[in-house]
């Protein structure tokens, strides 16, 4: 690899420095063939994508050069048309292609008017290059030459330079290409290489998220283009492309890159995507992320809080429910548990005073677990430790003796073995010594002696 | 845009790629 | 031996004339002055005499205008289509310097010029001082350029092929006609792929046929190899073509010229997979050209 990538960098520094003294020498036509003979090294099937990024690097940063020639050419009045049309004549399809895009950004800059007919070209074009690999960057460098020139207005200017819609489009399709592409790579080569492959494949997931990001970036796209278009446009691809890894990572990069109102708006969407994952996706944790970040959203200071309309907790008890019944064959017992931990911190967390709820969790996980179990959970075991987390939880966040009103905590702490339930007792009294808590009222002496029974059994 | 710019972004249209047949395996 | 003279053909309005390029015998690019049928050739025919004060006998000065085919096989292979001459003087002799003027006027010119592998197609002026001995002949090419109006039925070519089991697709190019400045737009709609597609390229062909019946000669030339997909699509997959004309040597189609040869064209669409097996299909297109706006 390194002697691979060694020479063709050395031979990209070659024609570069051609290319620079063509172009310096006022010579375009010279300047573009040592451009494309540059770009012919990224025909290469010879690297690994590691390898491949550091030459695609190489040879993005001496395009930057082209580029101020080109945008020179255009402000003596080249005409842009001409340039975007020679450049076709290039007869590999690679280099072609990555100046074409390099020239349809100029174009774009000296004439905007031409925005969204060059875009629509480009992001098409590219379906000339359908190695997984080779397309992703070039694909890629389609989405870093156009950051700066999206329309991202709702109306169209008076430049007619498009809206924001012809970006969404744009991106949406180039986004559903690129994971096309990606997804695609798990069935090249031998199954012997599977693991070096998906290992390759997670090196190269940022390519594709980009396009989400660039999505995110539109100051334009609102709550509601959002939930109409953007979105709908994201799982569309997601749930139906069916790989594990590009819908694991593509759900956690739409929750990370997009604010959490517009989650907020769209929970029920997410979730029934959740729900639809290939069984290999760990839900769990696109879910636990999903309500950690609302969680904290809701109690930002100064954040708005969650909006009465939407009654969070409710739509993600149903749905995680949903998910938990849809996937019950591949969803294990501990990710379970950690879906209702997590439930219940947004319960603690954004609905503090609504005991209920958080009855509702140890209920549900009662008759969750208690239809599954077969014997005591073990304390070390992985859903020992959620239960023992779900446990933990209130017993931390109320110092009063409000657990001994949770009806159903004890159900759930009885699905937990001897030393289990002897640490949660054991806990439970020193909160109520170290708070000084006097117990009041017989039912409570009674449910409190029935929780902390274990110690003398 | 003079007209032979339409030349340069021209294409024909294309039927879309339902998603089963995007994500298949190659066969 | 005696007097000798330079001999110059010089054409009225050179100075405005277009030219056009052509490849001359020797294979270089030459350029020509540009000529459409029937178009009148009007000029002078200048006579320098090398040596003053001596006198050049001739028996007649001639002017012609030829059309010829070449055909480089049969070395003899001559065939003049078109062959016009215009008396400039009568048999006599030269004092001194002098000058003619002549004109063919409305010079029909049903071909265009055409300079291939095995076949020339030329125009010329042929200037001759008749001599006992050696005539001075003097000859100047022009090129002729044939226009045509915009086709009548110009339908796009759309057609499924594919191998059984193997390999099945639909190719459309969006014209069967196209002018020599213009784009050929097309896609490739992929309803089967049982094969590992490496790429696939569309070659330009030009095929040059001389001779006629069982001594037909071709030679096929590509002019340009132009690749449209780097790797292999799955079902559903469309890959856009676009391939603009303006820049490669084309000649507009000529077929049956003088029943003596023809040049035609094709796209030839080709798939290689990854054993550099290939996999191809040709499909001709009418080349026509276009009077300059």
């Amino acid at each position: 690899q390194d002697r691979a990538l060694d020479d063709a960098k050395s031979n990209t520094k070659l024609q570069a420095m051609q290319m620079k003294r063509a172009l310096d020498q006022g010579k375009l036509m010279d300047g573009l063939k040592f451009a494309s003979a540059l770009l012919g090294e990224l025909r290469t099937s010879r690297l690994s994508p590691k390898s491949y990024y550091e030459l695609y690097m190489v040879i993005c940063d001496e395009l930057r050069n082209l580029e101020v020639c080109l945008m020179d050419e255009f402000q003596k009045g080249r005409k842009p048309t001409d340039l975007y049309e020679l450049v076709q004549y290039a007869g590999n399809i690679v280099p072609r292609l990555f100046l074409l895009i390099t020239v349809g950004r100029v174009f774009t800059k000296t004439a905007p008017q031409a925005t969204r007919d060059i875009l629509h070209d480009l992001v098409e074009m590219c379906r000339g290059v359908q190695n997984p690999l080779r397309g992703l960057f070039l694909r890629n460098y389609l989405l870093q030459c156009t950051k700066d020139i999206l329309p991202d207005t709702e109306e169209e200017g008076d430049e007619r330079t498009g809206t924001v819609r012809d970006s969404i489009d744009f991106i949406l399709l180039n986004f559903a290409e690129m994971n096309k592409l990606w997804v695609r790579m798990q069935h090249q080569g031998h199954t012997r290489d599977r693991e070096r492959r998906e290992r390759e494949r997670q090196e190269l997931r940022l390519l594709v998220g980009t396009n989400l990001l660039r999505l995110s970036q539109l100051e334009a796209v609102n709550v509601d283009l959002y939930k109409k278009t953007v979105l709908p446009g994201i799982l569309e691809q997601v749930v139906s492309c069916r790989d594990p890894i590009s819908q694991e990572y593509l759900m956690e990069c739409v929750i990370q890159v997009f604010p959490d109102e517009f989650h907020l708006a769209t929970l029920s969407s997410l979730l029934r995507a959740c729900a639809e994952l290939h069984p290999g996706v760990s839900v769990k944790t696109i879910i636990i992320s999903l309500i950690d970040r609302l969680a904290s959203f809701a109690t930002r200071d100064g954040g708005s809080g969650i909006p009465d309309s939407v009654p969070l907790f409710d739509i993600f008890s149903e749905q995680v429910a949903d998910v938990i019944q849809n996937r019950a064959g591949a969803l294990p017992a501990e990710d379970m548990a950690a879906l209702q931990v997590s439930l219940l911190n947004l319960a603690h967390k954004c609905y503090h005073d609504r005991l209920d709820y958080v009855d509702k969790v140890f209920e549900r996980t009662a008759e969750l677990l208690g239809g599954v179990l077969t014997n005591k959970v073990a304390a070390d075991s992985a859903l020992g430790k959620e239960l023992q987390r779900l446990l933990q939880i209130p017993l931390d966040n109320y110092d009063d003796l409000t657990v001994l009103q949770l009806e159903h905590f004890t159900p759930c702490l009885q699905l937990l073995d001897y030393a289990a339930r002897r640490d949660v007792a054991m806990h439970l009294i020193e909160r109520i010594i170290e708070a000084d808590i006097r117990v009041q009222e017989a039912a409570q002496v009674d449910s409190l002696l029935t929780l902390i029974g274990v110690l003398v059994t | 845009m003079t007209d032979n710019s339409l030349d340069a972004t021209r294409r024909l249209a294309a039927k879309k790629q339902t998603l089963d047949d995007a994500y298949a395996a190659p066969a | 031996f005696g007097q000798s003279a330079e001999i110059d053909i010089v054409l009225d309005g050179a100075e405005t004339r277009k030219m056009a390029e052509l490849k001359s015998e020797e294979g270089k690019r030459e350029r020509y002055y540009l000529f459409f049928d029937g178009e009148t050739i009007s000029g002078k025919v200048i006579i320098t005499l090398k040596k003053a004060g001596s006198k050049l006998e001739h028996f007649g000065i001639k002017v012609e205008f030829v059309g010829q085919i070449e055909l480089q096989y049969d070395r003899g292979g001559q065939h003049e289509f078109l062959s016009l001459v215009k008396e400039l003087a009568r048999p006599g002799e030269l004092q001194q310097n002098v000058s003619y003027p002549f004109e063919f006027s409305q010079v029909e010119k049903p071909y265009e010029s055409y300079s291939g592998s095995n076949v020339r197609l030329r125009y010329f002026l042929r200037v001759t001082i008749v001599r006992r001995l050696s005539d001075l002949v003097r000859e100047m090419d022009i090129a002729v350029h044939t226009l045509s109006q915009y086709p009548d039925m110009n339908t796009s070519i759309k057609m499924e092929v594919g191998i059984e089991d193997c390999l099945h697709i639909e190719f459309e190019y969006n014209k069967s006609k196209y002018h020599l400045k213009d784009v050929i737009v097309g896609k490739i709609y992929f309803l089967l792929v049982r094969i590992k597609i490496k790429h696939m390229e569309i070659a330009i062909i030009k095929r040059e046929t001389t001779g006629a019946g069982p001594s037909t000669y071709n030679e096929n030339e590509t002019i340009a190899k132009y690749e449209i997909m780097d790797g292999a699509p799955v079902r559903g997959e469309s890959i856009p073509i676009r391939v603009f004309l303006a820049g490669y040597d084309l000649t507009p189609t000529m077929r049956d010229i003088n029943k003596k040869f023809s040049v035609r064209y094709y796209l030839n669409l080709v798939l290689v997979d990854v054993e550099d097996r290939r996999y191809f299909k040709q499909q001709e297109i009418t080349l026509w050209r276009q009077g300059e706006r």
